[in-house]
């Protein structure tokens, strides 16, 4: 494993801390969109069928279960968690999610690196990631005040797909064989929708003014 | 041939 790949990991990994720890410590999910947490529910859920099945190293089960567990308890959270859940700005968190799941299913049934059952379920979950981001960067939009945490949180989460493109463009070139086209176009299309974030992001943080995104 | 390789990635 390169040093891309784990820096990506660990700054996905730290995303899911930063989450938890305003859900669990602070116990609010202000600014927070549901429908992406199920959606990425999803995207693990779909994307890990073959957690069981083969295994690759102790740290990717290890990873796999914890974007699993971590995933399914956020929702959990924000749906059952008798604070928490007061605490979702459910009004302005109106993305139509349901609509990005049967496209990206349709697509992973043309597209895919081979049609079995797994394949497109892996496909499946990879392009549904890339849009999966969609409803929480259109509730950062409209959230008046954007807590530091929340800004940390997307701000991994985009790191984390950055340090993969670098990790891809390292192994295309010392592993001959490593071409899976699926996932580099969907990455790249799924990096480029936290361009504009990054953008406020960083000028924010440069000019030390609170982090607000144009609507 | 390439046959596609195992997802080894998260």
């Amino acid at each position: 494993m390169n040093a891309f790949r784990l820096a990506g990991d660990m700054t996905h990994l730290l995303s899911v801390v930063v989450l938890l720890l305003k859900i669990h410590t602070i116990k609010s999910c202000a600014g927070i969109s549901l429908k992406t947490q199920e959606l990425y529910a999803l995207v693990f859920a779909a994307r890990y069928l073959d957690l069981f099945i083969h295994f690759i190293s102790l740290y990717n089960t290890v990873m796999k279960l914890v974007f699993l567990a971590s995933s399914f308890s956020i929702v959990w959270y924000m749906r059952r968690h008798k604070i928490v859940r007061r605490t979702y700005d459910k009004d302005h968190d109106t993305f139509r999610h349901h609509f990005l799941v049967l496209p990206c299913l349709a697509l992973a049934l043309l597209i895919n690196e081979r049609f079995t059952f797994r394949e497109v379920m892996w496909a499946f979950s990879i392009y549904l990631e890339a849009v999966a981001i969609l409803p929480q960067l259109v509730l950062l939009q409209r959230t008046r005040n954007i807590d530091n945490l929340t800004g940390q949180y997307v701000f991994f989460l985009g790191a984390y797909r950055v340090l993969y493109i670098l990790n891809w463009i390292y192994r295309y070139f010392t592993e001959p064989h490593f071409v899976h086209w699926i996932s580099w176009v969907a990455g790249i299309v799924q990096t480029l929708l936290y361009a504009d974030f990054f953008y406020y992001y960083i000028m924010s943080w440069k000019n030390n003014v609170k982090l607000e995104l144009p609507a | 041939d390439l046959e596609p390789e195992a997802h080894d990635e998260l």
